[in-house]
């Protein structure tokens, strides 16, 4: 079979969610 | 009334370099002002709004999550030397509300509140299925194990004879038969070697604390106390503790009961902090 090339999407920079931020420890 | 435009806030990222610097000046207020247990360490930052104050500065309104270091109050160890208590351990999380002030370079903290929680047995059993819980404070064998480790300690002890200030945490160990508890000791007027009532004992007017760890393990025929207490340099009016005396270790039997001190205080996770502004 053949298959179509997926359409790749568009790269940019990642966002993080400002919040929470980091763990610095473990999660409790 | 306001005046003009309304009072907006803007939300930083929480891992932003000043969010993190009022986050620290917050832990710092937290650990100066803790009375009991054990100091905190920043963990994570929950959330952040950032508030105009008038006339001046700004408002840090913070979301924060601590977790409980192996250092005690009491004891003068910088916060960065303190190690984090891990899970095995049974670990204890602080949730901390803070509200802090910069104003020209400088942090303050103007509101504070704090609670703190055991970690779930399930989440210490799966990193650990044979470690011991945090045990209950006035559970008998926890009573009893401190009065045993605090009467050892005085008997071998030249100088003040110490009161017991709190419990601050216990351990019910299975194999040997055993309790694990930490608790913390100020030296009083009385000398320990003569005490013969302590309850007629006072803590000294320059209080001198101390932190003990010690197991007490069940033997045929009575049982043997292991303990290790912590002396600090006594505290002037001005609490600027200095670095810590040397430490002083007793292996001793001693056969059960032990004499009666004064009860226990709240247990491990009650976090007491101080006025709120």
């Amino acid at each position: 079979g053949v298959t179509q090339p997926g359409v790749a999407g568009a790269v940019g920079p990642m966002v993080l969610p400002p919040c929470p931020g980091r763990v610095r420890h473990f999660k409790v | 009334a306001p005046h003009g435009p309304q009072l907006t806030y803007s939300q930083p990222n929480c891992d932003d370099p000043e969010t993190e610097q009022a986050a620290l000046a917050a832990v710092d207020y937290l650990n100066s002002h803790l009375q009991q247990g054990y100091k905190h360490v920043l963990n994570q930052i929950d959330k952040v709004k950032v508030w105009p104050r008038r006339p001046f500065g700004v408002i840090f309104e913070l979301g924060v999550d601590t977790l409980e270091s192996t250092c005690h109050v009491f004891d003068p160890t910088a916060l960065a030397n303190c190690t984090v208590r891990q899970v095995a351990e049974h670990a204890v999380e602080g949730d901390c509300d803070f509200r802090v002030l910069k104003q020209d370079g400088q942090f303050s903290v103007v509101f504070a509140k704090c609670d703190s929680s055991p970690d779930s047995a399930e989440d210490v059993r799966k990193v650990c299925p044979q470690c011991p819980l945090l045990a209950q404070l006035n559970d008998t064998r926890v009573v009893h194990a401190v009065e045993a480790a605090l009467a050892a300690f005085n008997v071998q002890n030249n100088g003040s004879y110490f009161q017991l200030v709190e419990t601050s945490r216990a351990q019910l160990v299975p194999l040997p038969p055993s309790t694990r508890v930490e608790f913390a000791i100020a030296a009083t007027d009385c000398v320990a070697k003569e005490v013969a009532d302590p309850a007629k004992c006072n803590l000294l007017a320059e209080k001198q604390y101390g932190f003990c760890k010690a197991t007490v393990t069940e033997k045929l025929g009575g049982e043997e106390v292991a303990v290790t207490c912590t002396v600090f340099q006594p505290q002037p009016a001005a609490p600027q503790p200095q670095p810590a005396d040397p430490t002083m270790s007793v292996l001793v039997a001693v056969d059960p009961p032990g004499p009666a001190f004064p009860p226990a205080g709240p247990p491990a996770a009650a976090m007491v902090v101080g006025p709120m502004v």
